[in-house]
């Protein structure tokens, strides 16, 4: 079962 | 002021037909150098991220930085009456509460001018830095979105693995699976039906059937479509305009 990933953990806010 | 002007309106809308389903608000930065344009979807997986460089304008002048909030739903109906072979040219004062869509058919004599009210959006900008992916594939957008549309039909999730020699994506749900394989290879005479692949390590990764069916709209914009992936970074599906490109960061799907 894959569960659907988020962009948060790969972007920082600027 | 800022004067940009597009010599065909379908330029503009296809680019905005390009992302409007999958975001709705988006604040274009318009400066001296462009446009460009970023949304994240609703559900944080998804990033819209879009540039019009000076050169994909007939004219583009912008004294001072300004930002044109608009609801994607809205600009829409103001380009739908336009026709595709018109110029189009939007027009904002520096510190706007609306934007003016002039369309003319030069032939006609025919000038219709539309007016959006802008919007005060707040919307995070993030910060893309320069990723490092494993894999680059380079191949035509009709074929890439072919794949696209037949396999999300089997599951709502899509397989993508790459070795060095095979492109394979692979979908299996309910109904039945299916796969399609893919080769790189070049075409001397359409080089536009080539397909590039450069690898520094295999992939395999699994994505959204469903964010990958609104990607597939930028198809439109460009023959070709660059995927990069990576194990450790969103994918990202690139559409290069003449100057310019609309790019989708998309994150994969993960083992639980």
């Amino acid at each position: 079962k894959k569960t659907q990933g988020t962009l948060e953990s790969f972007f920082k806010k600027s | 002021m800022l004067e940009a002007k597009f010599e065909e309106a379908s330029l503009f809308k296809k680019i905005i037909d390009g992302f409007k389903d999958c975001v709705q608000l988006v604040n274009f930065q318009c400066k001296e150098d462009g446009i460009i344009a970023q949304a994240v979807d609703d559900s944080r997986v998804l990033l819209v991220s879009l540039e019009i460089g000076i050169e994909a304008f007939q004219e583009y002048r912008c004294d001072h930085p300004v930002t044109l909030g608009i609801d994607l739903n809205s600009l829409s109906k103001v380009l739908r009456c336009g026709n595709n072979s018109d110029t189009l040219t939007l027009i904002a004062d520096d510190t706007p509460d609306s934007v003016l869509l002039l369309f003319e058919d030069t032939k006609k004599d025919r000038i219709a001018e539309y007016s959006l009210k802008l919007m005060d959006i707040d919307a995070d900008f993030l910060k893309i830095e320069e990723l490092a992916y494993d894999t680059t594939l380079l191949m035509p957008s009709s074929e890439f979105t072919k794949i696209v549309r037949d396999l999300s039909q089997f599951s709502d999730s899509l397989n993508i693995m790459i070795t060095k020699e095979t492109i394979k994506f692979v979908a299996d749900g309910d109904i039945g699976s299916g796969s399609v394989i893919l080769k790189p290879f070049v075409n001397m005479d359409k080089p536009e039906e080539s397909i590039k692949l450069e690898m520094d390590q295999p992939v395999d990764l699994t994505f959204g059937s469903k964010y990958l069916q609104d990607i597939v709209k930028g198809s439109a914009l460009s023959e070709k479509v660059g995927v990069r992936l990576s194990s450790e970074a969103p994918a990202l599906f690139q559409f290069d305009l003449k100057s310019g490109y609309l790019q989708f960061f998309l994150a994969p799907k993960f083992n639980d």
